[in-house]
């Protein structure tokens, strides 16, 4: 099950590694950016996962109220014979419908992107609609994996959506504010 | 089947992006190095791949005549909404029998080390044995994938090697070079 291994991979490859500096390096972000992520509730990664697994590189793409601000300073690890191999996360700016801006350190899920890519692929033997099923097995593994992990505890928050026949061009900043908000 | 979509998973988020930038990152090297890498035909990413998914970060840890050198000059692309996501490779100096050094970019497939702890996690629902069985899947479907390539032909060495059971401390050292031989 192609979305079960690809779970696994973001959990031991990106996630374990990563989550436990992620306060720190807001912290320190926050004394060169006039305390821009004030909300502590907020100090969290933001895990995009869209059921269609449709990602863009850039989120400024998907919903123009959403622009790059900085990236956090990067985490530097050696890694599979890679000398200090970087991670890093990129801060937003969210602006809501009454204007109001939101910061946060938010990205796409990136292994939906290699399910998306597979199920156009004829050797990866994968259709459109086993794609929605192995978005949601993606989801449900990396959901009981996170729970379960200490070194993980309260520093995500996963923002599971379903874009397919989606009109609304500001719909990915909606779900993003509606979620911060849940958090406050 | 978890090897399949992690083989997909390395090639398409991985391999494919990188592979490209690899002959003129040597280039780049050469010129501020010495010319370290000499030989032409060496010019690809050596892809260290062991039966057992025993992967070490650090290569001197594996064998201590492997030493590192430097890392290759970055390649930065906005990923999945991470801007500037960075990508690099280590050049390793590797010690023959015949105190003789060499030089290549070298390193091992990341996606077995997500294998090996998948292994030892009771919930990954994963035993020793079918591991081996999912590293070989993981080769023989990297193989494919690859052979079928434009963007990587040229550009990659695959070192398969079982070393479970393997006394050699210098084992690693020889099989990279036993490769690299096979390539003048
Ligand atoms: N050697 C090496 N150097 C790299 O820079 C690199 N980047 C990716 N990979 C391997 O290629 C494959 C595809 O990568 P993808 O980004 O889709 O998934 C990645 C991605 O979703 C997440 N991740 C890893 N590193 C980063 C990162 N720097 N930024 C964001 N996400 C990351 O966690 C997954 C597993 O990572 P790895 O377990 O390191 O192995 C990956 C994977 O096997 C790399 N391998």
């Amino acid at each position: 099950n192609v979305a079960h291994g690809l779970a696994w991979s973001y959990y031991i490859g990106y996630l374990k590694i990563i989550l436990p500096y992620l306060k720190d390096s807001i912290r320190v972000f926050n004394e060169n950016n006039n305390c821009l992520l004030k909300c502590k509730k907020t100090w969290k990664l933001h895990i995009l996962i869209p059921l269609t697994c449709e990602v863009y590189d850039s989120l400024g793409e998907a919903d123009s109220r959403i622009q790059f601000i900085s990236n956090l300073p990067e985490v530097s690890v050696d890694r599979a014979g890679i000398k200090r191999r970087t991670y890093k996360h990129s801060v937003y700016e969210v602006l809501g419908e009454n204007k109001k801006t939101h910061y946060c350190v938010v990205e796409y899920a990136t292994p939906l992107q290699s399910l998306h890519a597979m199920s156009q692929d004829d050797s990866a033997a994968f259709s459109r609609q086993a794609r929605l099923e192995q978005a949601k097995l993606f989801c449900r593994t990396l959901e009981e994996i996170l729970e379960k992990s200490k070194e993980c505890s309260g520093c995500y928050q996963l923002i599971v959506y379903d874009d397919s026949g989606e009109n609304d061009k500001h719909f990915l900043s909606k779900e993003i504010l509606r979620h911060l908000k849940q958090q406050d």
